[in-house]
């Protein structure tokens, strides 16, 4: 049991600088995991800090809301590449981030997605979902007998289309 | 392996069959505001065995189109999950339905007790006590700002 | 005490109904304000439900995260033209809005700042800010002494500009 | 009436003195992640009495510049806002600053005690205690979600 749960921790916290490092774009972004008691970490906590391109070390409250998404995300694939799941469905991800953080995740998730996992995200914002693969496409469908608005789907594949904006802002199917 | 096709049947705002697919690598889900994008990834944590108040219900039996507004299209709700290994093309096929307000598995269309069900779910790799591949709307900053106890559960679990 | 409560509760659910039908630009979108104990609302709770356009009604907890900031919007508003304060400060409110919705608040919002409320909101998309009638640009300034990134300030005055899109769409200054 | 121009002298990552504005009837702060717009949001509800807590800080010291790590630029930052009352063009000037860990308030200059100054806030329409001209960050949809007891407690601090 101590040795799964060592296994585990050493590799996340190993990856988990390289891959914020890769996520950030910035070699000097640095992310890392302390366990509060070295000898025996599973007795108590674990701590997680980032600090931020360019910023110094600092408790991880007092990052931005942007900031704390990538940190997030850091943790989550690093996570990940220790018990890699078969596929990730990101609900909205990229509400707090400015346009430059969703370039930087959206190619990061862009070169893993051709390796080693399937990723499903939900998105509103044209700079994230027009370099996916293939659009699931709702929109709202009155049905007549119910007076009640249902959904319905459609499916583009877009693996043939030059990686371009597709849309007109409102990105709406 | 990765997710090929849904198929989700009366469930949520999804009124009748409908199927949802090929997904790719990398696929986006968009749409208006309110029209069912959460309702769709509800349907795949539900395949998966995700519990009812991660569901956005209170109850399974609200899962079914219209149950909510006092309209149930139909008794049942039921979403299919085609797993696809793409080194060999095999295809297994995950369903799970609410009849009433009890939870029904199948495994290429032969019904299972849910045991036998999450085994098969975690030989190829999907861990629901876990979820760390799944994140709700909302939820992606609370990844970060768990407290260390809650982070040192989080590595019992995985490990 | 009792008609203070009764005055402040009558007029905001007198109000909420008509504001939230002119923030979802639908006269089939509908609000209340409803006391669970009648004679003596102040005793126990307030419910708040909506029905969303062209939707039936349901449980507050069924809509979608748009569905809850719109629904969100009209109570503050219905809150404020009971006790107006001077301005509002709102951070990032238009995070879960499609474009939509978006150009639905800020054309209510465009409407109430000219007359009754000054608005300071902070936003990431240009649909959002490019109405405003100033800019309040931070950036990042690195502080060669500490080290340290800073914030400094530029302040634009757009009153007259014609509202047109002003920004390239990742619109950082 | 309404806010002219906010004075950060500092003030979390506002180093030294800036003068923000002249506001107007739709102003919108803009900027890239971690740049300090959200901080600007701390620095005017702080101006108008807000506690630690929902400044994103443990402390009050906590809000010098340099601080939290260790590198504070001044034992003290201070935040006046300029309010203008558009109809007679009379100005007053609130001002709140740290010194060590305690709050010193200002109106025009003058010291006065905390009751003093939020009186005269309550003057010009700004309830500290109900607050409903502030949504901070992520908080926009609480508003619609409060259940029915805190949503009459609301009423009641209002009325
Ligand atoms: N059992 C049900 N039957 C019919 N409609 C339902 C049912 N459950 C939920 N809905 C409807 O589905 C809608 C919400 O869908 P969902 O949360 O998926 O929206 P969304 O596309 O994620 O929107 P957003 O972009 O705002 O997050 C609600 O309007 C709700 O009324
Ligand atoms: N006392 C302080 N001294 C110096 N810097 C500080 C201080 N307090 C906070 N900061 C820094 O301010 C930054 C956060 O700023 P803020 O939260 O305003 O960003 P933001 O512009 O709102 O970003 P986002 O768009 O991601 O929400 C953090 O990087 C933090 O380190
Ligand atoms: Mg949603
Ligand atoms: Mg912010």
């Amino acid at each position: 049991r101590f040795e799964r749960f060592m296994r585990c921790f050493e590799h996340v916290s190993n990856k988990i600088d390289e891959i914020y490092k890769s996520l950030a774009r910035n070699q000097s972004a640095q992310a890392f995991l302390g366990p509060e008691n070295a000898e025996e970490p599973y007795l108590e906590g674990i701590s997680y800090n980032c600090v931020a391109p360019g910023k110094r070390f600092r408790p991880m409250d007092n990052l931005s809301g942007g900031e704390k998404t990538v940190a997030a995300l850091a943790l989550l694939f690093a996570i990940h590449s220790f018990q890699p799941a078969p596929f990730f469905v990101l609900d909205e991800i990229d509400a707090a981030l400015d346009n430059t953080n969703i370039s930087k995740v959206v190619g990061y998730i862009c070169e893993q997605a051709k390796s080693n996992f399937q990723m499903i995200v939900i998105s509103l914002k044209e700079e994230f979902f027009s370099h996916a693969d293939a659009l699931v496409g709702i929109y709202p469908d009155l049905e007549v007998t119910e007076g009640m608005v249902g959904s319905q789907v459609v499916t583009l594949d877009l693996s043939n289309v030059p990686d371009t904006h597709l849309m007109p802002s409102d990105g709406v199917v | 392996g990765r997710l090929k096709v849904l198929e989700v049947v009366n469930f949520k705002s999804y009124k009748g069959r409908q199927v949802v697919g090929p997904f790719k690598n990398f696929t986006a889900i968009i749409g208006p505001n309110g029209s069912g994008k959460s309702n769709l990834m509800d349907a795949i944590s539900f395949v998966l065995g995700e519990r009812a108040s991660n569901l956005r219900v209170k109850r399974l039996s609200d899962l079914i189109h219209g149950a909510p507004v006092g309209k149930p299209a139909s008794n049942k709700c039921e979403v299919s999950a085609v797993y696809e290994d793409p080194d060999t093309g095999d295809e297994i096929r995950f369903s799970r339905s609410v009849i009433g307000n009890t939870s029904e598995y199948r495994i290429n269309g032969r019904v299972v007790k849910v045991e036998e069900y999450s085994t098969a779910l975690e030989k190829i790799g999907i861990l629901m006590k876990s979820k760390n591949f799944l994140v709700y709307q909302g939820q992606v900053e609370n990844i970060a700002m768990k407290n260390a106890k809650e982070r040192t559960a989080m590595f019992e679990e995985m490990s």
